[in-house]
């Protein structure tokens, strides 16, 4: 464990607690695309198999706990608490997010580190998680406007990607045999699509003006 | 363990 993936993995956990108490404090889910969050569950309900069959450590085992309780918290949030469903608006939420499940899904059987099920279901999740901000990007640019917290939702997820690059570049600079393809790969592709959002993200910052994406 | 299929990060 070094600095840049503790740091990514608080940005991430941050991340998320921004939206349960953005959710939770406004009984709202306006501006937050609920097949962003369900591609979240999804990656990390399969990333996780191994949370009873490898034992990394009490961290790793916790933080997994904690990554697939809060995500299913949100998507519960969004399809059953009667006022947040409410709040939910369909129309703007129009990505199809099947293609990318089944895209990713057909990439992890031909790209794979080793063809069982519990690494074709990682490199599954790896691929998922690189692609599953795009609904929301999308649903942000078509509403123009973005909220301060949907704004530092996705300012956030997008600092855990760049630390966890600075931890891979640490990693392969101190551990001679450190070498994940799939990993670092499908993470640069991921941090790549934060790119444009960060840019109009730090200049609302730097004016001290409110987000808007241009149309 | 089989350093490539060992998945210590999140």
């Amino acid at each position: 464990m070094n600095i840049f993936r503790l740091a990514g993995d608080m940005t991430h956990l941050l991340s998320i607690i921004v939206l349960l108490l953005k959710i939770y404090a406004t009984k709202s889910c306006s501006g937050v695309s609920r097949k962003t969050q369900e591609l979240y569950a999804i990656v990390f309900l399969a990333r996780y198999l191994d949370l009873f069959t490898d034992f990394i450590s009490v961290y790793n085992s916790f933080m997994k706990v904690v990554f697939i309780a809060s995500s299913l918290a949100i998507v519960w949030c969004m399809r059953v608490h009667p006022m947040v469903r409410r709040s939910y608006d369909k129309e703007l939420d129009t990505f199809r997010h099947y293609f990318l499940i089944a895209a990713c899904f057909l990439l992890a059987l031909v790209l794979h580190e080793k063809f069982t099920f519990q690494e074709v279901f990682w490199a599954f999740s790896i691929y998922l998680e690189a692609v599953a901000i795009l609904p929301q990007l999308v649903l942000l640019q078509r509403s123009g406007n973005v909220d301060n917290l949907t704004g530092q939702y996705v300012f956030f997820l997008g600092a855990y990607r760049g630390f966890y690059i600075l931890n891979w570049i640490y990693r392969y600079l101190t551990e001679p045999r450190f070498t994940r393809w799939i990993a670092c790969v499908s993470g640069v592709v991921q941090t790549a699509l934060y790119a444009d959002f960060f840019y109009y993200y730090f200049i609302s910052w730097k004016n001290n003006s409110k987000l808007k994406l241009p149309a | 363990a089989d350093v490539i299929t060992e998945h210590d990060e999140l």
